[in-house]
């Protein structure tokens, strides 16, 4: 463990939590993709499937379940729970999935490490991983008044991986043969796709004026 | 193992 990948788990934690509070408080999704949040909820599902048969660390595995519990919540709120589901916006909502996980299926089976139903289901879990946050960028180029929770939500959801890559590269020099394809690649798409997100949020935070992405 | 190797992190 390093301080990169130590920041960037927080950081993921905390886009969580900063979801969970916005959703279980004011008691409003508005802005937030449930398609995204679907999403991540398969994403931790299919990556953690070894969460009984593999033991890495006590960190890790209440790790694995809080953002398993955090992510099925955070869906079931916005399917189940009548106030906020109807502050979901789904006629907004509309990125079509399918055309996210089929191909991301497709390329764990033929790019992974070994081709067994967890080693695919892992692999698989980090294409989607990389890819999840579409429909969420998409909405938010719908959505005119993006508010600060949700901006504050997607920018942390980008942060973590980003220092993930940090964690990568300090692995790198400091651990002879680490090597990981796979997870690199996966994981610089995921952070270049926020490139533009980034930008403007930062540019509004800098002005002092509200976020709002380019249609 | 291979599996231990590339699952150590979250």
């Amino acid at each position: 463990m390093n301080v990169f990948r130590l920041a960037g788990d927080m950081t993921h934690l905390s886009s969580i939590l900063v979801l969970l509070l916005k959703i279980h408080t004011i008691k409003s999704c508005a802005g937030i993709s449930l398609k995204t949040q679907e999403l991540y909820a398969l994403v931790f599902i299919t990556r953690y499937l070894d969460i009984f048969d593999r033991f890495t660390s006590i960190y890790n595995f209440l790790m694995k379940l809080i953002f398993l519990g955090s992510s099925l919540s955070i869906v079931w709120y916005m399917r189940r729970h009548k106030a906020v589901h109807r502050s979901y916006d789904k006629d907004q909502d509309t990125f079509r999935y399918q055309f996210i996980v089929l191909p991301c299926l497709l390329l764990a089976l033929v790019i992974n490490h070994k081709l067994t139903f967890k080693e695919v289901m892992w692999t698989f879990s980090l294409y989607l991983e990389a890819v999840a946050i579409l429909p969420q960028l998409v909405l938010l180029q719908r959505t005119r008044n993006i508010d600060n929770l949700t901006g504050q939500y997607v920018f942390l959801l980008g942060a973590y991986r980003a220092l993930y890559l940090l964690n990568w590269v300090y692995r790198y020099f400091t651990e002879p043969g680490f090597v990981r394809w796979i997870t690199w690649i996966a994981g610089l798409v995921q952070t270049l796709l926020y490139a533009d997100f980034f930008y403007y949020y930062i540019l509004s935070w800098k002005n002092n004026v509200k976020l709002e992405l380019p249609a | 193992d291979i599996d231990d190797y590339y699952h150590d992190e979250l």
